[in-house]
């Protein structure tokens, strides 16, 4: 069970940084 | 993604880095980059304490299978994160920088893969836990042969039962957990046989008994018992594979 909160607070802190990037990038593509 | 739980944890996240992906690959050089420090250091918190608990877990297992694959995960998400950092921190010098971008990819899927690595890890550890269970069935079903009294059955009923009851609610949260119908279709069909077949056994135990007391039928009885034994065995053989189903095989649906 902590280990799917860890799992889950990994991935959405990792969407989010991703998601960051990937705005930078789209606006050029 | 074999589990829902899985899926829903990292198909958003995987949809992120292919885009990430698509798009680097769609443009080499790439707008400026934001500062990314402060969510790397979100995703830092986060690995770190994954890492902690991962070990937590690992110390407090006795799953030899766990203890040897999990640590191998924490690792590769851990070296994913320091990917981050240092792209975070070469994008904060030169926000165009080609290789922070491929550092970036690079750590995001680490963390994809890490973490997909050590879910499954936990997953199949679980998965071995129900296997057990069923595995206790089996040997409760082994010892059919032995029960010749009434008073026999009655403590052979009684210690089946719970166990019995325990694999069935275990095997039957499994299913629904599964994200592949044919695999969840598979355990439904085994797991019913099971069911039906219970009464079938517990009714063939009686007459055997009563044809060992009487002295008539009996090699019929015998073989009716064994048959059910054999059965209900196969099922929980069957269902014990499916349970170790992670992918999704095509030729076997056919």
């Amino acid at each position: 069970e902590q280990i799917l909160e860890a799992a889950k607070s990994i991935a959405a802190a990792t969407a989010a940084l991703v998601k960051s990037a990937s705005v930078a990038q789209r606006e050029l593509v | 993604f074999h589990t829902k739980i899985i899926e829903s944890i990292l198909e958003p996240v995987a949809q992120q880095v292919s885009r990430l992906v698509i798009l680097h690959e769609e443009a080499e050089d790439g707008n400026a980059m934001p500062d990314l420090a402060q969510p790397v250091r979100v995703v830092k918190l986060a690995v770190d304490n994954l890492v902690k608990v991962g070990y937590e877990t690992i110390n407090g297992s006795d799953d030899q299978i766990l203890k040897q694959d999990m640590p191998p995960a924490l690792r590769r998400v851990e070296e994913a994160s320091l990917f981050l950092l240092d792209a975070s921190a070469m994008l904060r010098t030169d926000p165009y920088s080609g290789p922070a971008r491929k550092k970036l990819i690079e750590g995001s899927r680490g963390i994809l893969q890490g973490t997909s690595a050590l879910l499954l890890a936990s997953d199949e550890s679980e998965v071995r836990k129900i296997i057990r269970v069923c595995k206790s069935v089996l040997e409760y079903l082994a010892i059919t042969e032995v029960v010749d009294r009434m008073d026999d059955l009655v403590t052979f009923v009684k210690n089946l039962s719970p166990v019995l009851t325990k694999m069935t609610k275990e095997v039957d949260n499994r299913e629904k957990e599964l994200t592949h119908q044919v695999h969840r279709d598979m355990l439904i069909r085994s797991l019913d046989q099971v069911k039906v077949l219970t009464p079938v056994l517990i009714s063939g135990i009686k007459i055997y008994i009563t044809a060992n007391q009487s002295g008539q039928g009996l090699k019929e009885a015998q073989n009716s018992r064994d048959y059910t034994v054999r059965k209900m065995s196969d099922e929980i053989h069957e269902i014990i594979r499916v349970l170790q189903l992670t992918t999704y095989d095509e030729e076997e649906w056919d």
